[in-house]
């Protein structure tokens, strides 16, 4: 059974494929005048790539959110769903976000890796990549988030096709990630870009390719600060941040640099909750929680981003 | 579909660099199949790693031998895939 709007949806429980494409055109549906669905492309095994639009007007320069890159972090398009819906049901009540709304888009792709999703309900549970076939290997798929071209290739990623750090043969190899780079450059407006995955409670900025600080590090990281005091300030979760050499470890390939090194300055990557009991398996009871102490890092960032145009 | 009984998620807690070298040793190890959530990296960072049910012992036994901390984070994965399964299956209901 479908839920008969988004309203009758259940957002403290994980959902398969179908049931979050179902939520998407509900969202529509039921708001013609702000939100749109654009399919930016197809996955390898041919799904479309949707993208929710929200938009209150024309030639907006824009904010991209995605989740669930890594299709096992359940939690992360579980917390992509709730978005959706906080952003449909608060424009118009909440001042901070019907201003940022009023002057930019938010674009958000709430399966990022619609494949490896799927194979996750159906196959194996633990399935991280993308699922491509890997010529000349038992082993399929490519991590999504080694796979863009800044550094491609370099330490921080792997060359072996069984190694769940798969770059891939070549950078945007995989046409889920093609097509946001794709999107991107067309659009050629994103002012920020916050890509979301699970778990270790982090909010990352570039680098992680090199140890060369982005010439923005001393703004990055100020707003990554605020952000992560607000997020805090609602469950009292504890965050790191930094830049991803510095706080993780060096990733090569890694989204955000490709996309601040595309002139996106406000870029940053969650890691979520963990309970540090679960990993990335959080229970549904968290999904809730770990979305809303989310969305009040995302708030601090959209509201940064309006309020420092460059 | 995959099945995961006996499965445990280790968290490894290297007290010091030459731990972390071994740890990226062990993940070297292919037939043992482990599933890295965290990478050894860095004495600051836990290492999380899923260990198949026929890699427990020989796992324990590099940890114990080279006296390197450990907890078991996950006792039996496919239980929590399953209590998971049932949460949503009563959702829909």
């Amino acid at each position: 059974l479908q839920p008969r709007s988004t309203d009758d949806f259940n957002y403290a429980t994980y959902h398969t494929l179908s049931e979050i494409n179902s939520f998407i055109d509900a969202l529509v549906q039921e708001n013609p005048n702000l939100v749109s669905k654009i399919v930016i492309g197809q996955s390898y095994e041919g799904r479309p790539l949707n993208v929710l639009k929200f938009s209150t007007g024309a030639n907006r320069p824009g904010i991209w959110i995605d989740t669930g890159i890594h299709s096992r972090e359940w939690v992360t398009q579980a917390s992509g769903t709730w978005f959706a819906k906080k952003i449909a049901t608060d424009y118009g009540r909440d001042a901070a976000l019907t201003a940022i709304l009023d002057r930019f888009d938010i674009f958000l792709e709430i399966v990022t890796n619609p494949d490896g999703f799927q194979f996750t309900h159906t196959s194996n549970r633990m399935w991280r990549k993308t699922r491509k076939p890997n010529s000349g290997s038992r082993c399929a798929g490519v991590d999504p988030n080694r796979n863009w071209d800044a550094g491609f290739g370099g330490a921080g990623s792997s060359s072996n096709p069984c190694s769940e750090t798969y770059r891939g043969t070549y950078a945007h190899s995989e046409p889920e990630v093609k097509a946001i780079v794709d999107f991107v450059t067309s659009h050629g407006n994103l002012k920020a870009f916050v890509s979301i995955h699970s778990y270790s409670q982090m909010l990352l900025y570039p680098y992680g390719y090199t140890k060369t600080p982005c010439r923005d590090q001393a703004e990055l990281h100020e707003v990554a600060q605020r952000a992560v005091a607000a997020l805090t300030s609602l469950y009292g979760t504890k965050y790191a941040y930094g830049s991803i050499i510095n706080v993780i470890y060096q990733a090569s390939g890694g989204t955000i640099d490709w996309t601040y090194d595309q002139g996106i300055k406000y870029s940053y990557t969650f890691e979520l909750r963990d309970t540090g009991r679960y990993g990335f398996i959080l229970p549904a009871n968290q999904i809730v929680p770990t979305a809303q102490e989310t969305w009040q890092a995302l708030m601090v960032i959209m509201d940064h981003t309006k309020n420092n145009p460059y | 579909k995959e099945n995961f009984v006996g499965h445990q998620v280790l968290r490894i807690t290297p007290k010091n660099e030459a731990e972390v070298i071994l740890l990226k040793e062990l993940s070297q190890l292919e037939h043992l199949e482990l599933d890295f959530w965290r990478e050894p990296i860095d004495v600051s960072l836990p290492v999380d790693a899923r260990v198949p049910f026929h890699s427990l012992q020989p796992v324990r036994s590099f940890l114990a031998y080279n006296e390197i901390h450990y907890d078991i984070m996950i006792a039996d994965l496919q239980d929590l895939l399953d209590a998971e399964q049932q949460e949503m299956t009563k959702s829909r209901a």
